[in-house]
């Protein structure tokens, strides 16, 4: 199953949401892949490996210069493997539109080979889940994710511009459907950074469930200051501290959507 | 003098930055213009104008469609005046591209007229302070505030993923200087949501200032949910609250501007 974890809006949570749930998962014996399609390579930052320029990247990918096999690495999580960004990916937005079939490459590239590192003697083996995160645009990145995707993961800040940004992002969603991927589906919208001392994180959380009442998950990641140190450790939060609110609620989450996911 | 707020990092507080900061000036007696260059069009919603595609906004300014009295509209606040965003303006990664000078089309909207509402009877009046609130990319429209700027405002989050993106970003600006536009220089770099309960916030914070000791901004922006607020009321915190420590650190942010611009 492949998920998107995309919303246009910036600092929303999409980096730490895709992070958390591949390694809640992986933790739970899931062979799971994290895609970094974003230039800004949080997601490698994020789990301890450094964006380099000269390592081939989910950009290689793209441009059909190197297969799955050649480009993920493994991670410091056990099952957890990823496909690296750097900041050379941002040329994706000019080489890629002149390429044929440029909004298919990553759906391509994911789906010929869910392959694994030479490691695994029996072959290719596939990835139970992959988690593509994705820029704060909705530019042709974005677009190849969502045309790989399986479903859509969108992470909304319980904050007044978060949600101003979803109507324009389910638009979006709309139209690939239309055009370029028939299948793709919402698996959930999940609300992140809610700190109930606040009516506003309560306002827009009622917000986003009365007008999304069937797609938004129960869980609800809290604001919890150990989901932002996390990154500069290199470590998914559920390493760092398991105990804490922030995996608790992404462990939660985790769960609701693998029984979703049917 | 014209500021392109910028930071490819997404949710680090340009647009809060960007309409506060504008704000404040207005209140001050200048005349001051915020720039909406994003298609979420936050700006525009923050000073309570709905982002609609039938009005002309900055996309008809870029493509040559409008000029900037044509375009621009009064808010809320006494003298500040904004040009409005909408969703169509996502279709500027595809048309700008192909067209001439393509990087350098807000510059001119911007500096061959000054312009005010037709209401100003004396002709053409300056703005004394323009405001350009930038998409979370590094995308034409962000070029294109780099070109149309005398300086660059970088909002910096307090927390781990927004101190990577800084290196990124000061690259990309040094391009830009290089090649579009020489005379651009950095007018600082501003610490947003800072919350000293956390010693996160103070760690990225020395960081910062460590790395650019002479363009970080003194102000630092603390964590207030008032910020957070303000856009649901289409206001400026300095008109919801402006008694609150949001509204303290942007007036103090804006004395500062102000006595380096010279
Ligand atoms: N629940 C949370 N509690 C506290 N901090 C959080 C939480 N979720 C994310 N953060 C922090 O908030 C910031 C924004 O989150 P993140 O980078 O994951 O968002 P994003 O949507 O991926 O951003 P971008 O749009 O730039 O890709 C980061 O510094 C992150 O560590
Ligand atoms: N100092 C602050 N204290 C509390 N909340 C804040 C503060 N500054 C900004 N916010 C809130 O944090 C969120 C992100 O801020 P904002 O939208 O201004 O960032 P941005 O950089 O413009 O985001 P984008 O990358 O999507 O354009 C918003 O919901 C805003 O209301
Ligand atoms: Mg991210
Ligand atoms: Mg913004």
């Amino acid at each position: 199953m492949i998920y998107a974890v995309t919303n246009q809006k910036g600092g929303v949570g999409k980096t730490t949401t895709a992070i958390n749930l591949a390694a809640t998962l992986a933790q739970a014996g899931e062979r799971v892949l994290l895609v970094d399609a974003d230039p800004q390579s949080n997601s490698t930052a994020g789990v301890g490996l450094r964006p380099v320029d000269a390592v081939p990247t989910t950009l290689e990918l793209l441009l059909g210069e190197a297969d799955l096999a050649g480009v993920i690495l493994p991670t410091r999580v056990e099952n957890l493997f990823i496909s690296p960004a750097s900041p050379d990916m941002a040329g994706a937005a000019v080489i890629l539109p002149q390429m044929e079939r440029r909004e298919f490459r990553l759906r391509e590239a994911l789906r010929d080979a869910p392959a694994t590192p030479a490691s695994s003697a029996d072959g290719v083996e596939p990835f139970a889940y992959v988690f593509i995160d994705c820029p704060p645009s909705l530019d042709l990145l974005t677009v190849n994710a969502l045309v790989a995707a399986d479903a859509v993961l969108i992470p909304v800040q319980a904050e007044y511009y978060a949600l101003e940004g979803l109507i324009q992002l389910l638009n979006t969603i709309e139209a690939i459907r239309h055009r370029l991927n028939p299948p793709l589906r919402i698996a959930g919208v999940v609300i992140t950074m809610v700190d109930y001392r606040t009516n506003l994180a309560k306002q827009v959380e009622d917000e986003v469930r009365a007008h999304f009442p069937t797609l938004t998950y129960r869980t609800v990641i809290p604001r919890n200051i150990r989901l932002a140190e996390a990154p500069s450790f290199g470590l998914p939060v559920s390493l760092l501290d398991p105990h804490c609110a922030g995996a608790d609620a992404y462990f939660d989450l985790a769960k609701e959507l693998v029984s979703g996911a049917s």
